[in-house]
């Protein structure tokens, strides 16, 4: 895997949080 | 004034030595040789009559090598921390152009040379053709770098920070020492946002400091600025990072170099709100440097 | 807005001629900062949606050429090192993620082993962009270079394979469908009525993901049945949004083959069932049963006389669709009594079409009808109300489907829905009926037919 697309796992948002109202 | 004479320095194994960038005082950038901690230097001094058939008198000949720091606000006395010294000829008269060997074997040369803000840290070799009215100086500088194997810890940064009810984060960088060509991954991940956050950026800021006790000078100069992120997340978000330091003008982070003075680097992310309001958190990272090999 | 619009328009026209002038000189450092010069005028929020989206479509035009120089130059083997890593030196997120694209593009094109990693990678660091309109017009662009490159193989290869690009258009999608649903909370609730204006100029934009999604061969039945369907539903629902989820599953319907909704029809349906409580549920029901009863009535004509339909007859489709409707009907108890027997109206006719000689399909569909009505005591429904009009539309389907009032009269619920009428439209049912019996000179066989016949014209003659 090289550097120039390297990236962190990260956690997935859940849909109740991606499609939440912005406060 | 009578006779004079050029004085010329000629390093062995000039040709195949790498060259490192150096600033100069005006801003410009030299080349110099590049020598290791360790690394012998030797070469030949060069003394060409500048009225050939005519003698010089001298009061000897020495060639030094030095390693010194200058702080810029006592621009009198440096501090030299390597200084060695050769004989290449007793007093006596020159009768014709000469070449001196010499030799400083397994130098130390312990710090990286550095041109800051407040302080420079050089090595040069300094031939002196002793005379009675003025001596013949010649100062030639070399470039040292400080070369690091891989670190063995180089945990990662994961931190979360927050503003009560209002920004709360977790940040993240894939490790904690980078070396000047590496890439810093990471990610942003948001807990919290109640504020109306236009962008955020990391930056990347070279702190140096001199002096020490009541005189101590800070200062600090953004490397680089470097938007992450465009718009407003809201909670649950991950904002990549990807940062390749190879295209910055970047040193190793240099600690307490002979107690005269630091340079550390750190990612200041910055959260810019609609207001233009900005909100930081500044982490500190390592930087060093790998041999090109 | 014209203003701002031609001010950046006049920047993007400079940039572009000095990248082009680079190109030529094969100075591509210099041209990758005329482009990214140029892009960064994408960075603006002054500009409407249309606007944005003018100067989005110029400044895309002017980097096909950067694309297509460096496509030349990679398949002319003088590969730029690291020229993925380079352009990601922009200081700038929106500039910066325009070239990583064009870049990334350019090292499948020449070099499809990367294909897997790139695209992923892409997808990801598209997060970057977070303002909606700047995030969706970036994600399409992504979309559009991507459409003929996207591996669409179900066998394993260095190049991936149709999983990955369904997880990448998926991927995209909810991402695309976040900040155009997000949009809505933007800015003041005074303007809500422009941005709703806006957002359905934009929705386009997000459809396209499904378009990209069915245009993959090798994405058979079983894939959509399993991921596609599935990846897509969970946005529309989760996202609470009445715009998204109207145009989402009208899109559904549209986009992909009949063959898949015909087998998927449940898990539609029942997605129907949990859309806001705003959205028109009631048409895009109608629209999916209108398309299925064309769908069988474009094969039924190629197919010789009774043969059964395209539909598979193992397939209950009535069956199916009565039963989910009522399911919605009773899930969504906010749902207007028009749109109900609107409902019911499209079940008739998707009897008629798939099952014309199915009348008990036809009359279970009156008795559902009648059921509603009763439990909610409609009686002597006045001709104003439009619950009404939908009635009559239900029985009209019925005189006219069949034109023959035995027939209809052998629907045991055809009368006892009449009867929930108010007098008028009694009045004007019979006549209808009579009008038809008239046109189709229909025959009364026998005393009792004639008896049948006359008391369900009585409202003429009482």
């Amino acid at each position: 895997e090289s550097d120039a697309t390297r990236r962190l796992n990260v956690k997935k948002q859940t849909l109740d949080d991606a499609y939440a109202v912005p406060a | 004034f009578g006779q004079s004479a050029e004085v010329d320095i000629v390093f062995d194994g000039a040709e195949n030595r790498k060259l490192a960038e150096v600033k100069t005082d005006d801003g410009k950038k030299e080349k110099y040789l590049l020598y290791f901690d360790g690394e012998a230097v030797s070469g030949k001094v060069n003394v060409t009559l500048k009225k050939p058939g005519s003698k010089m008198e001298h009061q000897g000949i020495k060639i030094e090598l030095i390693g010194q720091i200058e702080l810029y606000y006592d621009r009198g006395n440096h501090h030299e921390f390597v200084a060695f010294l050769k004989e290449l000829a007793r007093p006596g008269d020159l009768l014709q152009n000469t070449s001196y060997p010499f030799e400083f074997a397994n130098v130390e040369k312990p710090y990286e040379v550095y041109v800051g803000s407040n302080v420079r840290l050089r090595y040069f070799l300094r031939v002196t053709i002793g005379r009675r009215l003025s001596d013949i100086v010649k100062e030639v500088d070399i470039a040292v770098h400080t070369l690091c194997s891989y670190p063995e810890i180089n945990s990662p940064i994961k931190m979360e920070v927050g503003i009560e009810d209002c920004l709360h984060i977790e940040f993240e960088y894939n490790k904690s020492k980078y070396h000047l060509k590496d890439v810093i991954v990471g990610k942003i991940y948001f807990l919290l946002v109640r504020i109306k956050i236009k962008h955020m950026e990391i930056a990347i800021i070279k702190r140096e400091t001199t002096g020490s006790g009541p005189h101590v000078f800070t200062e600090n100069e953004t490397i680089a600025k470097y938007e992450i992120m465009d718009g407003a997340p809201v909670k649950g978000e991950s904002i990549p990072i990807r940062v390749f330091l190879a295209g910055y003008d970047l040193t190793p982070t240099m600690r307490d170099i002979n107690k005269k003075f630091s340079v550390r680097y750190f990612l200041n992310l910055v959260l810019m709100d609609t207001e233009d309001r900005r909100y930081f958190k500044q982490q500190e990272i390592i930087l060093w440097r790998k041999s090109d090999k | 807005q014209e203003k701002l619009l031609g001010d950046a328009l006049q920047i993007v026209r400079g940039q572009a001629f000095s990248m082009k002038r680079c190109l030529d000189k094969g100075r591509l450092m210099d041209a990758l900062k005329c482009a990214s010069a140029m892009l960064s005028e994408l960075r603006t929020s002054l500009l409407s949606p249309k606007c944005y989206y003018e100067l989005y479509m110029a400044i895309t035009d002017e980097l096909r050429h950067l694309e297509l120089y460096l496509v030349d130059e990679f398949q002319k083997d003088n590969k730029v090192a690291d020229l993925y890593e380079l352009v990601q030196y922009a200081g700038n997120v929106v500039p910066r993620l325009y070239l990583l694209i064009t870049v990334g593009l350019v090292y499948i094109k020449t070099n499809s082993a990367l294909k897997k990693s790139i695209l992923k990678d892409l997808v990801e660091m598209c997060r970057g962009v977070q303002h909606p309109l700047r995030g969706l017009f970036l994600r399409n662009f992504l979309l559009q270079c991507t459409r003929n490159i996207l591996p669409d193989t179900l066998e394993e290869g260095n190049e991936g394979t149709v999983y990955d690009s369904i997880d990448f258009v998926l991927t995209n999608f909810a991402e695309m469908n976040k900040l155009w649903v997000r949009m809505q909370h933007q800015g003041h609730s005074s303007e809500k009525v422009r941005r709703e204006k806006e957002r359905e100029e934009l929705k386009i934009l997000v459809g396209t993901n499904l378009v990209h999604l069915s245009q993959l061969e090798s994405a058979n039945l079983e894939v959509y049945q399993r991921l596609i369907l599935p990846g897509i539903l969970e946005q529309v629902v989760s996202c609470r949004d009445s715009i998204a989820q109207e145009y989402l599953m009208e899109c559904i319907i549209q986009v992909f083959p009949d063959e898949f909704h015909l087998k998927t029809l449940d898990v539609f349906l029942k997605s129907c069932a949990q859309l806001q409580p705003g959205v028109n549920v009631k048409n895009i029901i109608i629209s999916l049963i209108d398309r299925l009863a064309a769908y069988n009535q474009r094969h039924d004509k190629g197919k010789e006389e009774g043969a059964d339909s395209v539909i598979p007859t193992d397939l209950q489709l009535f069956d199916i669709f009565n039963t989910q409707i009522a399911n919605v009907v009773q899930i969504r108890g906010e749902m207007p009594l028009e749109d109900v027997v609107s409902l019911q109206v499209a079940l008739v006719s998707l009897a008629q079409k798939v099952y014309p000689t199915r009348i008990d399909y036809v009359d279970q569909v009156l008795g559902t009808t009648d059921k509603i009505m009763e439990r909610l005591n409609m009686t002597s429904i006045a001709c104003t109300l439009p619950v009404n009009q939908e009635l009559s539309r239900l029985l009209r389907l019925c005189i006219d489907f069949y034109n023959n009032i035995l027939v209809v009269l052998e629907l045991n619920n055809f009368s006892k829905l009449m009867q929930r009428f108010d007098y008028t439209s009694r009045k004007a049912m019979s006549l209808y009926m009579a009008m038809n019996v008239l046109e189709n000179e229909t025959q009364i066989p026998d005393a009792e037919s004639v008896d049948a016949v006359l008391s369900v014209l009585s409202p003429l003659i009482k």
